[in-house]
């Protein structure tokens, strides 16, 4: 593990902290796309089908399980929680799903490493976590007002890709640890759909300006 | 041994 994977990492897991505090604490998910929480949830639960078999370390374990129990449960709070899902921009939140998840299955039934389930659905997990901040970045578009904890949420959700992929740049020098090309191309795919959204986020912080998005 | 597998990342 180098310091690159370990930002990735932390970055992710804080995303997914600012993005419980708001829901937890402030009892808001205005802002957030639910499409998108569920794509996740879908995303890790195909990801992490080997969480029991293929033992790495206590730590990938344990970040395995964070990652799976926080997705659901943000899915949860959305959908059933009776104070949290009044704040559901659901009339915004329109993106469909399967334009995602069908030509991703595809996607994954048609080029993968190998040929066996697993392998099929973890080719599958990335190929849907490339898209799946997509109904985010539309809604957001949308919203036009975005707040602070939604902001972060979205810009650490982004830079964790960017960090892994400067992960995997270190392993390939120091290493003898190469990751699948399909990989690359899933996490550049991914972070550069959310260059845009740096651009402006940066904006705003050089200029302490509240967030907005161009029309 | 080189490749991805087993899958080591998150």
């Amino acid at each position: 593990m180098n310091i690159f994977r370990l930002a990735g990492d932390m970055t992710h897991l804080f995303s997914v902290l600012v993005l419980l505090l708001k829901i937890h604490t402030i009892k808001s998910c205005a802002g957030i796309s639910l499409k998108t929480q569920e794509l996740y949830a879908i995303v890790f639960a195909t990801r992490y089908l080997d969480i029991f078999t293929n033992h790495i370390s206590p730590y990938n374990t344990i970040m395995k399980l964070i990652f799976l129990g926080s997705s659901f449960s943000i899915v949860w709070y959305m959908r059933y929680h009776k104070i949290v899902r009044r704040s559901y921009d659901k009339d915004q939140d329109t993106f469909r799903h399967y334009i995602l998840i069908l030509p991703c299955l595809i996607l994954a039934l048609l080029i993968n490493e190998k040929f066996t389930f697993k392998e099929v659905m973890w080719t599958f997990s990335l190929y849907l976590e490339a898209v799946a901040i997509l109904p985010q970045l539309v809604l957001l578009q949308r919203t036009r007002n975005i707040d602070n904890l939604t902001g972060q949420y979205v810009f650490l959700l982004g830079a964790y890709r960017a960090l892994y992929i400067v992960n995997w740049i270190y392993r390939y020098f120091t290493e003898d640890h190469f990751v699948h090309w399909i990989t690359w191309v899933c996490g550049l795919v991914q972070t550069l759909l959310c260059a845009d959204f740096f651009y402006y986020y940066f904006q705003s912080w050089k200029n302490n300006m509240k967030l907005q998005l161009p029309a | 041994k080189g490749g991805s597998e087993p899958h080591d990342e998150l």
